[in-house]
């Protein structure tokens, strides 16, 4: 999962490297992602809180990704209309303190399901329609699974 | 040749997944 949804993510115009889960750990990138998938929401204001110069400090990596977690969750819940179930919440110390792939994967699917229910879903919908087959069947496997554990 | 109708069922399926995410509502839950 996480290494399709990385490549997902790079078809996006981030200042950011999306290249492995290294770069993502820090939540910089994923942020500059969601702010793509819709300003309005994900506007400058929210962006700048998210801190670009990061390093190895885990304890600012985990701040940001905490960020990133609760834009996602408000996002659901206030523009989706549904609560995300627990067993889709990845656990965000894994990810920050030890790069975990399985976490990250599925915080990046969570930033899917925000990218295929916005406004400008029709767009990114076709950009996953131009990735190679396969990423497409586990990005595919990746929103039913959001779809079949919805609460609305 | 089975591998190509594989192939063509499975483009078929990841077309109709995508088509019907793109006539759902925005906003709204599955």
């Amino acid at each position: 999962l996480c290494d399709s949804l990385i490549l997902w993510l790079q078809t996006f115009n981030t200042a950011q490297s999306c290249k492995d889960v290294q770069d993502l750990t820090n939540g910089v990138a994923m942020a500059q992602v969601l702010h793509e998938i819709d300003a309005a929401w994900f506007d400058k204001p929210w962006l700048n809180r998210i801190k670009e110069d990061v390093g190895d400090n885990w304890r600012i990596k985990a701040s940001n990704l905490k960020k990133v977690l609760q834009g996602i969750m408000d996002y659901y819940h206030e523009f989706l209309g549904q609560q995300i179930s627990e067993d889709l919440l990845p656990d965000l110390s894994r990810i920050s303190e030890h790069s975990d792939p399985v976490e990250l994967g599925r915080l990046l699917q969570l930033i899917l399901g925000c990218a295929v229910n916005c406004e400008k879903k029709q767009e990114h919908i076709q950009v996953i329609m131009t990735l190679e087959e396969s990423v497409q069947h586990v990005v595919m496997a990746a929103i039913q699974e959001l779809m079949s554990k919805e609460i609305v | 040749d089975p591998s190509m109708k594989a192939g063509a069922t499975s483009e078929g399926v990841l077309a109709n997944f995508f088509n019907s995410l793109l006539s759902k509502k925005t906003g709204s839950p599955g």
